[in-house]
């Protein structure tokens, strides 16, 4: 069930995600 | 940096849990299920319809930032610690240190294994920093005085053993059992109580304690 949940908000808010993710690859 | 992060988690073993689904993540995918679990899906189990994840997604994007921020620093602490652990178990080669050694990293790999980031619950991982912290200042000691470090071994041996053989049972089979789990940080505890009492406990622990419990649950 999380699972599938955490697939849904990867596909429902792209651009955070994105956003997301390129904070992490910061210093 | 993820980078740095990436190094320190690369010697990581393979997770206890047979099959267990986070095992062949990269890092950086795990830190991400971690964020959105965190800000998302606290109730994951309430959301049952459209309605509910839409609510969850508006309650939870305010906080993403403050969520990211609040994993990275948890997940930054517990790996720099891990790595530095790591490295001086492995040049620690004393044969009557050996007892000592083999305990401490059998504790360590149960800690800190592939995937460990999605299968233990954050709650739990909360308290990874005292820990290790805890696990850091034993090693501190056991130069000092490696027979009181054995002593303390027997001493948790008397609950340990019991559980751990459930436990690797539980966990070939692909199965996660409540109570063992609840045993287990109780273990964690008395580790701190007998290795590094400098570190508070989070909760009152000893042997005798652990063996009600463990009698409570019917194990």
């Amino acid at each position: 069930h999380r699972a599938g949940l955490r697939r849904l908000v990867l596909l429902a808010m792209p651009a955070e995600i994105r956003e997301l993710r390129r904070r992490l690859q910061q210093p | 940096t993820l980078k740095m992060l990436r190094l320190q988690y690369a010697k990581a073993p393979s997770p206890p849990l047979k099959n267990a689904p986070a095992a062949h993540r990269d890092l950086e995918d795990e830190l991400i299920a971690l964020v959105i679990d965190r800000a998302f899906l606290d109730e994951a189990d309430e959301i049952r319809d459209e309605m509910a994840f839409d609510a969850a997604l508006r309650a939870g994007r305010p906080r993403l930032h403050a969520v990211s921020q609040e994993v990275h620093e948890l997940v930054s602490n517990i790996l720099g610690q891990y790595q530095a652990i790591r490295k001086r178990l492995s040049g620690l080669t004393q044969i009557n240190w050996l007892a000592s050694t083999q305990d401490m990293q059998g504790q360590l790999d149960r800690l800190v294994f592939r995937g460990f980031l999605q299968a233990v619950p954050w709650e739990r991982l909360r308290h990874y920093p005292r820990y290790l912290r805890a696990l850091a200042l034993r090693l501190e000691k056991l130069p000092l005085d490696p027979g009181r470090d054995q002593r303390w071994i027997r001493e948790l041996q008397q609950v340990q053993e019991a559980w751990r053989e459930r436990w690797q049972v539980a966990c070939e089979k692909g199965v996660v059992d409540e109570r063992l789990e609840e045993i287990r940080w109780l273990i964690e505890e008395l580790r701190i109580s007998l290795f590094a009492q400098e570190v508070k406990t989070a909760v009152p622990v000893s042997v005798k304690r652990i063996r009600k419990r463990w009698n409570e649950l019917g194990l």
